[in-house]
Parts: structure tokens; C-alpha cells; sequence
């Protein structure tokens, strides 16, 4: 594995996005991901909707039928990776606008998809094997516990104490191997999480969170994606 | 590392935005006081209260979060915590309205991504 990795120097990472007043994160972490997949599988770097995942999938846990996925109410990556697959695809972003809103109603047009689902897993606890998954196939879907970002302002962040409650949906797009902590002083390796909170958020819209001890649950629960090939089809 | 400070008032400001202005030889580095950070706070992200009541409610949260940011630079302390365009939400406010992932129960029969080589 590569000492430092970073899926934005490799064109796979879209701008970054702001959700607005609306608890949606899981979407933008499920199109983050497929967007780089796409990337890998089709060269080309497309931004997809966020705002037919908040419209149209309500998918549920198969094992708790009344969580579902629910527009800023809520949701899961795993599920919204499930609906992109039933669904067939996601739409561009420019065809289907985020609004920031769930009270629209669905307009996805299956004739303007633009990237397609072919499989998704969940990547072990290991974090070797998160950082393989990430280089090997493109940003990761990952939850986190947010309760140190609402303060957050820049550089690594690695709480002594921080609950692995999962509450917040990111994108894992890169990892360094030297972020400096000047308390413990030493270089601390860290991930490199894209947020959706807006690029005044954080280090221009990113999160730098440790690596090496779960902080926050980041390692907790973490999604790898592939898409189809659409040049081929 | 840096920990909260008091102004004359007693009122805890921000320890990692400090105002120092020129002009003054002499003079000690001017620290901001709380409604001083109020009040860049909601020129800087363009923030308006619907009342008097609302205004002074947010400036009350407002404060609550310049000492939590203060606690979690002390636990976090190779980060910069303080002051962000969520400094006038509760933290309940905060989850309700900007986090949104659903209570997690990986299914059983999810599929696990295949162990990668992860030597050279």
C-alpha cells in the first residue's frame, strides 16, 4: 500500500457539496461513492443525485422492516446502494437538482441514467484492509460519530474519548501517513474524509480524522461499491 | 495546549480567535468577548433571529458551544476547534437537523469485500 493516498488527486472526487438543513448525509456518501466507482469503471467523473435518493428510495433494513430509508429524516448507504441497484442507476445531478428538501415527489427517468450499480460489500474492521478497498476500488461510503465536527476547524482530529455511536453518513477519499499532532508530538497517520456540509466547513468542506484506533467508529462501518461499465454498453 | 480564558466579566470567550488590533502600541492583545464573537459569527455566515427572544436564546446557545468547543480542543487537541456555522445550534438541534444516518443493523446475509493483499 502507498504511504499516502488521495482519491482527489486522482479525479475521482466531485466538488464539495452542502446537504443544507436537511439530514441527508447518507446520500451524499452513497453518490460520493458511486461517483468514484463510476470514475474507475468509465473514466469519467460524473456528479450524481443526491435528490433522487432523498425522493425516491425508501428502502428498508431487511431485518428491521420499519427503518427506512428517509429522505432528511434519514438513511443508510447499504440501503441506498441496494435501491441504485433495484432502481437501475442514479441520475446526474444536473438533471436531477438537490433542493435540500424531502417534499417532492420522485422524478427519476430511467432514460437519463448515468451510473449503474454491479455490486457493493462491506469492508472487514481491519484498517489495512479499508485502506486496500480504497485504493484498490475508489472513495468509500463510511458512518462516523460527528460529534466533534460541529466544532471542528482544521488539522487531525483524534479525540481521546469519542463515542462510536454512528450518527453521520462521509466519503473516505484518501489517507496521509504524517498529519502532525503537536501534543504527542509525533506525525499521527490519518483518513481523509469528504463531508457534505459545504467547502466553508472543515479544511475547504474535508475532515482529518486518525488512524489506527476506530475514533469516532470510523472504521465501523465502511462500504466499497462497483459500477457498470457504461462505455461498454 | 491552549485552554479557555476569561474576559473581566467572567464571561468565557474563545481561546483560538483572538483579535489583535493595530494602532494601540503598547496595548495587550484585545481579547474578544463573547458578543463580540456573536456578533462576526453572524456577520460571517449571515445569520438573522426572527426576535429580540430568538436572538437572545441563540446567543445563550451560542455561548454553551464556544465552551464546548473549548472542552473538545482540550480532548482533541491535534485538531482547531471553535467557532463554525453551527455555533448557534444545540447539539440535539445539530443531529436533528445536519446528521441523518439511520440506526444501523448490518443484515446478516451482507456481502463482506474480499481480504486484499495488502503487502507490497
Amino acid at each position: 500500500l502507498p504511504e499516502d493516498f488521495d482519491w482527489r488527486e486522482n479525479g475521482a472526487v466531485t466538488p464539495v457539496k452542502n446537504q443544507g438543513s436537511c439530514g441527508s448525509c447518507w446520500s451524499f456518501s452513497t453518490t460520493g461513492a458511486l461517483e468514484g466507482a463510476n470514475f474507475l469503471a468509465t473514466g469519467k467523473l460524473v456528479s450524481l443525485s443526491e435528490q433522487q435518493l432523498v425522493d425516491c428510495d425508501h428502502e428498508c433494513d431487511p431485518e428491521e422492516p420499519g427503518s427506512c430509508d428517509s429522505g432528511c429524516n434519514g438513511g443508510l448507504m447499504n440501503s441506498a446502494f441496494e435501491y441504485t441497484l433495484k432502481a437501475g442507476g442514479l441520475m446526474r445531478e444536473e438533471d436531477y437538482p438537490y433542493t435540500g428538501t424531502d417534499r417532492g415527489t420522485c422524478k427519476f427517468d430511467e432514460s437519463k441514467i448515468a451510473a449503474k450499480v454491479a455490486n457493493f460489500s462491506v469492508v472487514s474492521l481491519d484498517e489495512d484492509q479499508i485502506a486496500a478497498n480504497l485504493v484498490k476500488n475508489g472513495p468509500l461510503a463510511v458512518a462516523i460519530n460527528a460529534v466533534f465536527m460541529q466544532t471542528y476547524i482544521k488539522g487531525v482530529s483524534c479525540p481521546y474519548i469519542c463515542s462510536k455511536r454512528l450518527d453521520h453518513g462521509v466519503l473516505l477519499v484518501g489517507y496521509g501517513s504524517a498529519g502532525y499532532a503537536p501534543v504527542r508530538m509525533k506525525d499521527k497517520p490519518y483518513w481523509i474524509i469528504k463531508n457534505s456540509w459545504g467547502e466553508n466547513w472543515g479544511e475547504d468542506g474535508f475532515y482529518k480524522i486518525c488512524r489506527g484506533r476506530n475514533v469516532c467508529g470510523v472504521d465501523s462501518m465502511v462500504s466499497t461499491v462497483a459500477a457498470v461499465n457504461t462505455n461498454s454498453q | 495546549i491552549s485552554t479557555a480564558t476569561f474576559s473581566a466579566e467572567g464571561s468565557e470567550v474563545d481561546p483560538f480567535i483572538r483579535q489583535v488590533t493595530d494602532g494601540h502600541d503598547g496595548a495587550e492583545p484585545q481579547l474578544l468577548t463573547a458578543e463580540h464573537h456573536f456578533s462576526l459569527f453572524k456577520s460571517r455566515f449571515k445569520k438573522s433571529y426572527g426576535s429580540q427572544e430568538e436572538h437572545d436564546y441563540r446567543f445563550k446557545v451560542f455561548q454553551d458551544n464556544l465552551r464546548r468547543a473549548a472542552r473538545h480542543q482540550k480532548l482533541d487537541p491535534s485538531a482547531s476547534h471553535g467557532v463554525t456555522q453551527f455555533s448557534d445550534l444545540t447539539p440535539r438541534e445539530f443531529r436533528r437537523t445536519y446528521l441523518g444516518l439511520r440506526r444501523l443493523r448490518l443484515p446478516k446475509d451482507a456481502t463482506e469485500a474480499p481480504i486484499l493483499p495488502t503487502d507490497n
